[in-house]
């Protein structure tokens, strides 16, 4: 039997020290570590790489604090879209959607392009068919609200900024957004 | 954006990832996530899964480098992981972000050039990490 091995991360930036509290920081690793286990325990159980991986994806997805899923940023027009995408190294099989709204789970919907479809990548309105053809869960867009991404949002639209999730002011990635 | 990779019993690797886009980002606009080759890739030698700034991963092919680093140019796992987010083209172009990549050995790599990254990884070879800042 080989070796298992598996890495997650829930976004890369600047991330000064000061800008989180200590509840937040022990939040975070510990939801980093039950979530890296979770799919751990799938690989030691026999579990393939693509279930391990889609699993935890998922799990962050149901979770506020990372960017994806029900913690979604907000769009300039106050909406959220969403991206995502699974690939399956010995095939060389991928799935991916684009621009999605109200699916719940884009991993999930990725995974379906790949293995239900002749595609690699479905974007937008054509995506979200396929999601109720297959019966993808749907959320309203209540579930995607969370106070802290929209205050974010009215910070970015003060300044005309586009911004990673976790960025802090002066680290702008680009300007003019339209 | 959130990701994962991982390795089976099998030798089998795959990659997720997932993100909701950047704040106040223009309508329609995709980033890197879900373009084969930019921040999610995998075959037959290793799964990678990026986040940061998705232009500079459509731009440079980020994970696709890192296979091909590994392929061709003979490189461990980390070497290509750390040569293709903090050297090469990514760094040409003032690249910002960060990637977590397993080979088909059980092998883990975790970089970036930013100030953090949330990550975590475990493996049958021992590894057991969780972490945010860059010093850790």
């Amino acid at each position: 039997q080989g070796s298992v091995a598996i890495a997650i991360h829930g976004g890369a930036g600047t991330i000064p020290r000061n800008s989180m509290t200590s509840e937040m920081d022990a939040e975070l690793r510990s939801v980093l570590k039950e979530t890296v286990e979770s799919g751990y325990n799938i690989l030691t159980q026999g579990g393939t790489a693509l279930d391990a991986v889609e699993k935890v994806v998922l799990q962050m997805e149901d979770n506020p604090l990372f960017n994806a899923g029900k913690g979604s940023v907000f769009t300039s027009a106050g909406t959220h879209e969403m991206d995502a995408a699974v690939m399956e190294g010995h095939t060389l099989r991928c799935g991916g959607v684009t621009c999605v709204r109200g699916v719940r789970n884009p991993i999930s919907l990725a995974r379906a392009v790949m293995e239900k479809t002749r595609h690699v990548l479905l974007c937008g309105e054509g995506a979200e068919e396929f999601a109720r053809e297959i019966g993808a869960p749907f959320e309203p867009p209540e579930y995607f609200f969370t106070k802290r991404r929209f205050d974010q949002l009215q910070r970015a639209i003060e300044k005309n900024v586009t911004r990673l999730d976790h960025s802090v002011d002066g680290k702008e990635v680009e300007g003019k957004t339209g | 954006t959130v990701g994962a990779v991982a390795v089976d019993q099998f030798g089998h690797t795959a990659a997720a990832t997932s993100t909701g886009g950047m704040t106040n980002k223009r309508i329609g606009r995709v980033g890197d996530t879900p373009v084969p080759g930019a921040g999610n890739y995998a075959n037959k030698f290793c799964a990678v899964s990026g986040t940061g700034v998705g232009e500079h991963f459509l731009r440079t092919l980020a994970c696709y480098e890192v296979a091909c680093r590994m392929e061709f140019g003979e490189m461990s796992l980390e070497e290509a992981g750390r040569g293709s987010i903090c050297g090469g083209r990514f760094k040409e172009i003032d690249g910002s972000g960060g990637l977590v990549a397993v080979d088909t050995l059980g092998n883990v790599c975790l970089c970036f050039n930013t100030e953090g990254m949330y990550r975590a990884a475990r493996s049958s070879k021992g590894v057991d990490v969780v972490a945010i800042y860059d010093d850790e």
